[in-house]
């Protein structure tokens, strides 16, 4: 008796920074 | 007195999304483990998505950081190559086209998400996103 267990998917862009800021230093 | 003392602060942590063996859907809703991830996927989802590009993001420079366990790393980010700098955890993996992950701790990176990650370099290309419309 395996209860079905949820896994968590993320989106690709999750991964990758925004690093284009309009704060550019 | 529990209420009058304030939680100890949480250590900084990386998201769960970087531990190996997470599940990852790509924009033509494929799915694929993090540590399975290969740069084609990033432009194919890239050039799928209404709303999100690639840029590239070369490191030009990587200091350490005043706070402990954190690096300061500078880039330069997309055709304008505007230089921005973050502060992240040496282990903070980021995706080098061509290579893979990549973080300034690799060791640290594989020894806390079992991630297999080299070590990141000054000229090292990695990926970052903008927005399509982003003037």
């Amino acid at each position: 008796n395996v209860e079905p267990r949820s896994v968590p998917v993320f989106p690709w862009h999750s991964l990758v920074p925004f690093l284009e800021t309009s704060q550019s230093n | 007195s529990l209420l009058a003392t304030p939680p100890p602060p949480s250590a900084p942590s990386l998201p769960p999304y970087f531990t190996k063996g997470s599940i990852i859907q790509l924009a033509d809703g494929e799915l694929k483990r993090v540590e399975d991830l290969k740069t084609e996927d990033f432009i194919q989802s890239a050039e799928i998505s209404s709303e999100l590009k690639i840029d590239s993001s070369t490191v030009e420079r990587i200091d350490s950081s005043h706070t402990p366990h954190f690096a300061i790393i500078q880039f330069a980010v997309g055709e304008h190559r505007s230089q921005v700098s973050v502060e992240v955890l040496v282990e903070y993996p980021f995706f080098v086209f061509g290579q893979g992950w990549s973080s300034c701790c690799p060791d640290r990176t594989t020894q806390l998400l079992e991630l297999p990650c080299a070590k990141l370099s000054v000229g090292d290309v990695c990926i970052s996103l903008t927005l399509k419309n982003l003037k």
